[in-house]
């Protein structure tokens, strides 16, 4: 049986996307079986895992609102054991359109269940807010990892989102937990990275990952080429760190 | 009469809030009178404006609820001759609470035209989405203006953002203009940087403003210590373009 992970955080800009894209290669890499979910309006991951806007014709907006299952939405990407939910911006329309609908913050999470595919891991890719969107993904996952960006504004906004993530638990999803907290976008050459570091290391402890995604700038120039990082430049510190998470998050997982 | 402006882009950490309190405190710094509204539940502008969450009591959830006149939620700053109106996580209610409202989407245009305050400039921060409280902020302008981070995901969001505007020109708010896009985070160590702005000139001609936001870590360091970059090192890189920024904004305004 498959665990469903979203990666989430309100803050915009803190490599929710990136970290989504690139642990889901590196997972696929060692041999896991992945599904990424698209749930941004925005499709970056979608982007990023090679597919033009005019290739993505079922959606995760068809998935929510119950047009198709999830396993028609399902595409294979060029990377061997990834597939992928897209998402265009027609999931804007369905913020709206679920609040009138039934079971609206559990549609992803029935979906999720009566497909009941064979990857090994489900990874949701949420947009920077904490509307019905990403309390879908909330309700379908297992887990939750929350990337954070090693700013002051992104360290601000930890703590909301640790409450929110407590009120999920309790009123939607039990069995939430908190995978963990990545921290991304490290500088080792400003003062401020080591600080937010320090910070979130000193109110969570062995809850921060201690793989740290430093900025790198063939990161950002990835997408662009429709690729993840770990195909863009295998040897880039980038993708380096990328592995190690993928490492480390087997081993939290306590998967072989 | 004063000028309304949003900043707004539904992609996630482009300088939404950081342009906005730059902007802000380099047009008070040449002696206009500016109100800036944090329309964000993150209350990011609010804390680089130095408000503590305590210090938080009249917010804007309560202006767009109608709780209270806009003039009651109105603080001053530190900084002479600008003034705030804060946000709290609060502000999350109100998208769902809107929804039922009358006059939904133009609570703040009502809000900012009743108040009629003697401001020169009124500049919305806007939340990373395209939801009530962005549409409200749009809606309440004359015109609006676009962070653009130099990188690849903010470009391909671009045309999104800019297809919204327009919506929003016909179905809302006949008067909004684009003001233009700002390229924020510039990076002049790497080519990608180059290529957006190069990319967004060639779409947008001179709607791209000249004056370019370099990447500089005294911008992300100040909102730690609650000051503007202006004020926390006004000499550094990030102040002197924010500094220019807002020159050239009272230039394209034709105001003296
Ligand atoms: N480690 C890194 N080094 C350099 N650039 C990075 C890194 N991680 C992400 N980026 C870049 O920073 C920007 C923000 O990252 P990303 O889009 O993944 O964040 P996000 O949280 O998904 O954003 P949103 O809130 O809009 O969904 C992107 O342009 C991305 O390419
Ligand atoms: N020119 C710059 N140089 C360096 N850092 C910057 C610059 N502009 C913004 N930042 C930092 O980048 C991060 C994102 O900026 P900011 O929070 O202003 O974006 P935003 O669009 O308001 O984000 P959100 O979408 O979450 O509202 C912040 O930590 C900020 O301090
Ligand atoms: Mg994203
Ligand atoms: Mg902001």
């Amino acid at each position: 049986h498959h665990r469903v992970y979203a990666i989430a955080n309100q803050k915009g800009g803190v490599g929710k996307t990136t970290t989504t894209i690139n642990l889901a290669t590196a997972l696929a890499a060692v041999g896991k079986r992945v599904l990424v979910i698209d749930l941004d309006p925005q499709g970056n991951a979608s982007t990023g895992l090679g597919f033009d806007q005019s290739d993505r014709t079922v959606t995760a907006y068809d998935v929510l609102s119950g047009a198709v299952p999830l396993r028609q939405a399902i595409r294979h990407t060029r990377i061997p054991g990834l597939d992928l939910v897209t998402s265009t911006v027609d999931l804007l329309g369905a913020e709206i359109e679920l609040i009138d609908m039934d079971r609206r913050s559990y549609r992803m999470r029935d979906a999720v269940e009566a497909a009941d595919t064979d990857h090994d891991f489900i990874i949701i890719d949420c947009p920077p807010a904490l509307g019905l969107l990403t309390l879908n993904a909330l309700a379908a996952a297992d887990a939750v990892l929350i990337p954070l960006q090693c700013e002051f504004f992104a360290l601000e906004g930890l703590s909301q989102l640790l409450r929110t993530v407590d009120r999920i638990k309790r009123t939607f999803n039990p069995d939430l937990e908190l995978t963990g907290v990545v921290l991304t976008m490290f500088d080792k050459r400003n003062n401020l990275s080591e600080q937010v570091a320090a910070d979130a290391r000193g109110h969570l402890g062995d809850k921060v990952y201690d793989t740290v995604i430093p900025r790198n700038v063939k990161i950002s120039e990835a997408p662009s080429h429709g690729k993840p990082a770990l195909l863009y430049d295998y040897n880039c510190a980038g993708s380096r760190a990328y592995i190690a998470l993928a490492k480390e998050f087997l081993r939290r997982e306590r998967v072989p």
